[in-house]
């Protein structure tokens, strides 16, 4: 199999720390909503963050995502 | 706060540690549980208890991966450890990552920090987005006394004063970046970044990235104190010297330099200088000039020696500018002065004042 390229390896990073702390739902239909609610949940941790509110995972963003950190969700409702 | 504020219906909590990591001496995690917890009594009327068997409120344990509450640890890094808010049951229940190194000191991730911060969770505090509070959910080392204002005011939201009204001196707020009235306390370039020192904290702007990182000092060099008076590069040694009161230090990269911090009258300054203001590096003359008051100095850092005819008067030297700088930096055959919350830029050629900014324009603001 080929290797996951760098982009896909961030894409995975980004969308298990929107689910884990922003409540991204899991199992989403169709490309193009998928798309939409990430956008959305990235723009809620940027905000959070203090980021330049993008909706895209770029450097910033997903060096927040990388660093050590709590296991409890941002924002939310606690499950 | 959690959603419904959640919160202990009682002001006597009791805890108890399960299991012990193996990082640490026992009376090490005991001591560092223990003073986490009197982080939030010294501010609240709660009180901890400590049991030894049979349940209590808060049960504090070490696991990895899943680790029985269907809440899975990740292994080294990410993910350091977790807690439950006020509740019955898994409420108020604190876990960490055993795969994670603990440790007293700065050297890995600090125990007492981590569990400072879960246990913030455990009593109804949810994540703040200021960087400067300790319930902020990125892990950062700083010492002092770790709850800032917005923790105090969160956790007396839910509990009140401590009624002893103990003096507590709470961490400074982060500063924004975007605040008109923003100053800077030094700035210097590193490596093609840009550090700009405020209070306890940095940014770093990176030329490939549009948002600069706002980090505590202490969380990357935890030997650091807590606030830098002048910085400046040479960048021929490729050494960053920071400076805060009569000391100073080196950076290579991002790593301290052995041999300092070395007293800042070693470059020739008297012994009556005790701060220097700002300094700033101009490499194809070899000079460095600090800035303290109304004067500035000359170094040669070739001769390593401070050249003769200094201090002179910053306001007859620099016309157009302020009598006192609070921060410089030397860029592209300019020179940049930074006071209160303006910003000159000097051409050393001209000898004037070329332009004017606010002090937070090198942000984008």
């Amino acid at each position: 199999l080929p290797l996951p390229s760098g982009e896909n390896d961030n894409f995975l990073l980004a969308e298990k720390y929107l689910r884990r702390f922003y409540g991204l739902p899991a199992g989403l239909q169709g490309k193009k909503g998928s798309s939409d609610a990430i956008q959305t949940k990235i723009k809620e941790m940027q905000k959070f963050f203090n980021l330049e509110v993008t909706g895209n995972l770029d450097n910033n963003t997903l060096d927040v995502m990388k660093k050590a950190r709590c296991g409890v969700p941002d924002i939310g409702e606690y499950n | 706060h959690f959603p419904r504020h959640l919160k202990w219906d009682k002001n006597n909590i009791t805890f108890r540690i399960l299991n012990y990591t193996p990082d640490l001496k026992k009376s090490d995690v005991d001591r560092a549980i223990r003073n986490a917890l009197n982080v939030w009594s010294d501010v609240t009327p709660l009180t901890f208890k400590k049991l030894h068997e049979g349940i209590a409120d808060i049960m504090i344990s070490f696991g990895s991966k899943e680790h029985g509450d269907y809440n899975p640890f990740d292994g080294p890094n990410g993910l350091l450890a977790h807690a439950y808010p006020p509740g019955k049951g898994i409420g108020g229940d604190t876990h960490f990552d055993e795969d994670e190194q603990w440790t007293k000191d700065s050297s890995a991730y600090n125990l007492f920090i981590v569990a400072a911060h879960e246990l913030g969770h455990a009593l109804g505090m949810s994540h703040s987005s200021d960087p400067g509070a300790l319930m902020y959910p990125v892990y950062s080392y700083a010492t002092g006394f770790p709850l800032s204002g917005d923790d105090i005011e969160g956790i007396q939201a839910l509990y009140g004063p401590n009624p002893d009204s103990k003096k507590v001196k709470p961490r400074p707020i982060a500063p924004n970046k975007c605040d008109p009235m923003l100053t800077f306390d030094a700035v210097t370039e590193l490596r093609g970044e840009t550090i700009v020192f405020k209070d306890s904290f940095y940014w770093r702007l990176h030329p490939q990235m549009t948002e600069p990182d706002q980090i505590l000092i202490q969380s990357t060099w935890p030997s650091l104190p807590s606030k830098v008076d002048a910085a400046y590069e040479n960048p021929e040694k490729d050494i960053v010297f920071m400076f805060s009161g009569i000391k100073m230090w080196a950076l290579n990269g991002y790593n301290l330099v052995n041999g300092y911090p070395k007293y800042i009258h070693k470059l020739g300054l008297p012994k009556t200088i005790r701060k220097i203001d700002a300094a700033l590096h101009i490499a194809d003359k070899g000079k460095t000039l600090l800035f303290t008051d109304e004067e500035y100095w000359s170094y040669d850092e070739a001769a390593g020696t401070m050249d003769r005819g200094y201090p002179r008067s910053i306001e007859e030297d620099f016309p157009g500018m302020d009598d006192e700088v609070d921060a410089a930096a030397f860029h592209h055959g300019r020179l940049y002065f930074f006071h209160d919350h303006i910003q000159y830029e000097y051409s050393y050629t001209y000898r004037k004042v070329i332009g004017i900014q606010r002090t937070n324009s090198i942000f984008n603001c």
